[in-house]
């Protein structure tokens, strides 16, 4: 709550980097964290929701093999594909959050070949016009 | 304690 708070007048890393820690301590941090993050990323306010991101970003550089798991998963994947498409919340949501949505999915297609849901999601999403370019 | 490790997961969704 504190690290996408959207009072906050800035990312605060303080709180983000302590997100990461929690994870890394928590046996099932992973799983708890990507829940937490899919409800935060689809809030109706675009400043939560792009801390969101923020954080999940910091979490895929900073927690490691089990976190990419996770994120990997179409059970989160397909709470990002929500954001994005007019099917479900797409018409709702901001530019700013969908193209950032699309960028984090595209750069983990480069960063992480491995997890080959992510492709699967977003290739999908290219098929389907949703990503453009 | 034992954890409980959830390999589990659900279909793609389609858009």
């Amino acid at each position: 709550d504190k690290a996408t708070n959207p009072s906050n007048r800035q990312e605060d890393w303080e709180y983000i980097i302590g997100f990461c820690d929690q994870i890394n301590k928590e046996l099932e941090g992973p799983q708890i964290a990507v829940r937490l993050l899919a409800h935060k990323i689809q809030s109706p306010q675009e400043w939560e929701a792009v801390q969101a991101l923020t954080v999940l970003e910091a979490c895929m550089k900073n927690c490691g093999r089990r976190f990419h798991n996770e994120v990997g998963k179409f059970r989160f994947l397909n709470e990002l594909i929500k954001v994005v498409s007019p099917k479900y919340l797409g018409d709702r949501v901001s530019e700013k959050v969908k193209t950032k949505v699309i960028e984090l999915l595209y750069s983990w297609t480069v960063a992480l070949p491995e997890e080959s849901k992510i492709k699967d999601a977003y290739y999908m999403l290219k098929r389907q016009g949703i990503v453009m370019f | 304690t034992v954890s409980f490790h959830d390999d589990s997961d659900e279909d793609l969704l389609n858009v």
